[in-house]
């Protein structure tokens, strides 16, 4: 065998997270965002080397909303699919509403164990106190999505100090809504953020909107249900 | 990993959202490849707050039935047809209801097919359509085991109109290779009934690759200007339905058929996809 180490390339986000010129016509730079939705991050250093970038993002509802969910049928489900999982089926089944979602980016919190399951329930359990509603006693009122490496114990304490910071940093701009399309990405190279409105038949004069984010890059063949 | 946050300010009862949304992400984030693995955390969650609506609307809701009973034609009761326990159906009747339902549809579709383009060192953006005469679950399997091949992904990379590659995705789908006595009844996807074609993403004419399990004169520079392009279709018509003999047309057989068609969206498979993911953890 002839072994050229040269042959091995190593990966490197781009240092600036600059948006590649091909991809620039996938970004929005206007919306029209739904109300009672505010978007807010933060940056937790989740994962060591992001000194700079936010990684936690909150997308909040001034009232109880609705929610649903659809989950991975990985058998090896993280412990935020868990918890989020958990926490819509006794929510709904009591008729309750939810106030929002917490995201963190850098760490899967997934194969993580016991501890993992902690981690995630505290996520949402923290995110509750901003809307000072937290009761033990019930579920939380807050999914949890974690992504990045699996396998790390999440490092929960500078999570923990970062959500309040989020929380503090809503917003209903188009630049809230961004930022927080930033701050769920991990190797993805530009943010995924639509909007839409639409009418419905029985209220014509009413306009309704609808506004979503997704990230994702690579580990991507979701079966979900 | 996936990760998907869709908000409306319309509003809407838990029950229908839930519905509402298993039922788009089965046409949108179900249908989507980069690479084949399916994440330990793949998640997609809506909220609707109702904040836009008068405070006289009702909230958006479905009628969910019961399969366990039906309404006799003659004295209009629920007869109970079946001891076996079924899944409850949903039905989507409202306007309003089927008005959301299209719209999250679309919605999630474009959010999802937003993921196949950033897919890790992508450098295509590929429509999958399999059309098949007796199955949608026919389809959307051979539409996935397309998406999946690594051979076929590399191809669309090198911009080499490989649709051998293609064709042997679709001979190993599973239920197609497995296919048995008691296996899925898609057995009869044949390659003498198999064609397979690109679509240009400019509108321009087809090209047709293999029609009916026969190769076809591929112009090869006509071929190339095709994968070129960042877009691009895989066509795939599968006429797996009965097969009717002459004599039995005579007899009056019927040989329509209603067509169901699957899509799916992937993306091609680069060097830089190795290299991102060669170190990833570190």
């Amino acid at each position: 065998f002839h072994t050229d180490l040269q042959q091995i390339r190593h990966y490197s986000a781009p240092g600036d997270r600059s948006i590649p010129a091909a991809k620039q016509k996938y970004v929005p730079t206007s919306g029209t965002y739904p109300k009672g939705f505010q978007a807010g991050t933060a940056h937790a250093g989740v994962k060591a080397s992001n000194t700079k970038y936010d990684d936690i993002t909150m997308v909040v509802s001034d009232r109880p909303a609705a929610a649903a969910a659809v989950f991975t049928r990985n058998v090896f489900k993280a412990a935020p699919v868990v918890v989020s999982r958990a926490s819509l089926s006794a929510r709904n089944r009591a008729g309750q509403g939810f106030r929002g979602v917490v995201v963190n980016s850098g760490c899967a919190n997934a194969v993580t164990g016991k501890v993992g399951l902690e981690h995630a329930a505290l996520m949402a359990r923290e995110t509750d106190k901003c809307f000072d509603s937290e009761d033990p006693s019930e579920p939380p009122q807050t999914l949890v999505m974690s992504t990045g490496v699996i396998g790390q114990i999440l490092p929960i304490s500078k999570i923990t100090d970062a959500i309040p910071k989020a929380h503090a940093a809503l917003g209903d701009s188009h630049d809230h809504w961004l930022n927080a399309a930033k701050a769920i990405c991990t190797t993805d190279t530009f943010p995924k953020l639509l909007t839409r409105t639409f009418t419905l038949p029985s209220h014509p004069e009413t306009e309704y909107r609808i506004a979503g984010t997704t990230k994702g890059a690579g580990m991507i063949h979701p079966n979900m249900a | 990993t996936l990760l998907g946050i869709v908000c409306t300010d319309a509003k809407i009862t838990p029950s229908a959202l839930d519905t509402f949304l298993r039922r788009a992400n089965r046409k949108s984030f179900n249908c989507i490849s980069i690479d084949g693995d399916t994440s330990t955390n793949d998640t997609v969650s809506i909220f609707a707050n109702g904040a836009a609506a008068p405070d006289s609307a009702a909230p958006i809701d479905v009628e969910v039935s019961d399969p366990s009973t039906s309404v006799s034609p003659t004295s209009g009761s629920p007869t109970r047809v079946s001891s076996k326990p079924q899944r409850p159906r949903t039905t989507i009747l409202h306007p309003d209801a089927q008005a959301f339902d299209i719209v999250l549809t679309k919605f999630m579709q474009d959010l999802a097919q937003l993921v196949v383009r950033d897919g890790e060192g992508a450098t295509k953006f590929v429509t999958i359509r399999v059309r098949s005469d007796k199955s949608l679950i026919t389809a959307h399997r051979v539409a996935e085991s397309i998406a999946k091949s690594s051979l076929v992904k590399t191809a669309l990379y090198g911009k080499d109109a490989n649709w051998g590659r293609i064709l042997c995705a679709i001979g190993y789908t599973p239920g197609i290779m497995d296919a048995g006595p008691r296996g899925l009844s898609i057995d009869q996807v044949l390659p003498e009934r198999t064609s397979v074609s690109f679509i240009p993403a400019d509108g321009s004419a087809p090209l047709h690759l293999l029609v009916q399990g026969e190769p076809q004169q591929v112009d090869e520079t006509r071929a190339k200007e095709i994968l070129e392009m960042e877009d691009l279709e895989i066509l795939v018509r599968l006429e797996d339905g009965p097969v009717v003999g002459e004599a039995a047309l005579k007899r009056g057989a019927r040989v329509g058929t209603m067509t169901k068609e699957a899509v799916y969206w992937t993306c091609d498979l680069s060097h830089e996809y190795v290299t991102i993911n060669g170190d990833y953890r570190t």
